[in-house]
């Protein structure tokens, strides 16, 4: 089972149309390994890209160089799944199946 | 299905026991069409609802076709029962279905779905080999015969655009196409996403208009002018190219172009925090703010017979 621990969604938010377009190529950047959830739509318009533990530093200093402005949206993407998981669990006991 | 808890994600196999119960209990009201398999065999569940009548005038729904978006599976199964309940109490409603047939797909990438539950909570395609690749599945909003390949979807079989091989390569979209045309009396088409909140009409390949650009505006309008009404969520709404990016080979492009006029695609809510792994008590409030904007855009489509 593939599991998420470390990966983080950042929200970017481009700011102009120049960051739109740096936005627009992050998908075909395959060294940083993204998964866009929300991809990009316009200016002011935020962008959430899944990133994982190994290159998320790179990923950020890409931002930074490129004055692109981000806030990490999931700190660790498997700590949600783990919650997502156990709420199915523990929602399956309550509803037993009646005799 | 009273006791079905509503407010919980399930399982795939929880999904198609809830369709044959709600088939069982409302024996004159819903059956359950297969109209295909899943590339991994696994049956592509349709349920009908239906007053009577032969190849009434109908409206097609859709959820989950991108297998990770949960919120919109478990919506699906929240209109399937809203529909048995209000039939019969909601006046326009009872209307719209004493003269139309509803067609709803709960769970339409299976093998996605089941995929996400056992093995990888990420997946959005489907689950079919590519050929000479070690990357699995295509996604199936850029495998419809519309704008097929152009810029707006990848190339790349690891990519979570690839538009497949061909044109309805994928059953799960060939299923839907070949039970559109068949059917030949679709009036409206909804394809339900999240999340990002939004309500879109075609086109996603071309920035030209559609020839029914302003009433499709005008409803796309009303439809969240109603959803918002419920809990204030703002969705933004307009043609997939200007609202979101061009996208080629989307289900509404295809549908709009098969003469469905009411061709909609929704994105659902996003509370800001989660993305589309939507804690679940947030299933119950997207679905019923949902179905008022379904509601505005099936009655438009009664009222408005074409």
């Amino acid at each position: 089972k593939e599991t998420f621990e470390g990966h983080q969604v950042l929200r970017i938010v481009p700011k102009n149309e120049l960051q739109l377009a740096l936005l627009k190529n992050l998908e075909e950047i395959v060294e940083f390994e993204l998964d866009v959830w929300m991809g990009v739509t316009g200016v002011s318009y935020p962008v959430d890209v899944r990133v994982p533990p190994h290159t998320l530093e790179t990923f950020k200093s890409y931002l930074d160089s490129h004055d692109l402005e981000y806030s990490t949206m999931i700190e660790d993407v498997q700590a949600i799944l783990d919650m997502e998981r156990e709420q199915m669990k523990s929602a399956a006991r309550l509803v037993q199946p009646r005799n | 299905t009273d006791s079905f808890d509503y407010a919980n994600y399930h399982t795939l196999s929880e999904i198609y026991s809830f369709q044959d119960m709600l088939v069982a209990e409302n024996p004159n009201l819903v059956s359950k069409i297969v109209i295909g398999q899943s590339y991994e065999g696994r049956p592509l569940n349709v349920l009908k609802f239906s007053t009577g009548g032969s190849n009434r005038p109908a409206i097609w729904i859709d959820t989950g076709i991108h297998s990770r978006e949960w919120v919109t599976q478990a919506s699906g199964l929240w209109f399937a029962k809203k529909i048995v309940t209000d039939y019969g109490k909601d006046s326009a409603l009872t209307a719209i279905l004493n003269n139309m047939d509803i067609f709803l797909e709960i769970a339409t990438n299976p093998d996605g779905y089941y995929f996400t539950h056992t093995s990888n909570r990420m997946w959005r395609k489907t689950r079919k080999p590519n050929p000479g690749n070690s990357c699995y599945g295509v996604d199936p909003n850029r495998n419809w015969d519309a704008g097929f390949g152009l810029p707006g979807a990848s190339t790349n079989p690891c990519s979570e655009t690839y538009h497949g091989p061909s044109a309805h390569s994928e059953s799960e979209v060939k299923s839907i196409v070949d039970f559109v045309k068949s059917h030949g009396n679709i009036k409206t088409f909804i394809s339900i996403h999240s999340y990002s909140q939004m309500l879109l009409y075609p086109c996603g390949y071309t920035t030209t208009p559609v020839k029914d650009q302003a009433e499709l505006h005008s409803l796309a309008e009303k439809a969240i002018t109603d959803l918002a009404s419920l809990y204030g969520t703002r969705y933004r709404y307009g043609s997939i190219i200007n609202v979101i990016y061009q996208a080629s080979g989307s289900t509404v492009d295809w549908t709009y172009e098969q003469g469905i006029k009411y061709s909609y695609t929704f994105e659902l809510r996003d509370t800001g925090s989660y993305g589309f792994l939507l804690p679940a008590k947030q299933i119950i409030p997207t679905a019923e703010e949902t179905w008022l904007a379904l509601m505005a855009l099936m009655d438009h489509t009664y009222k408005n017979p074409y």
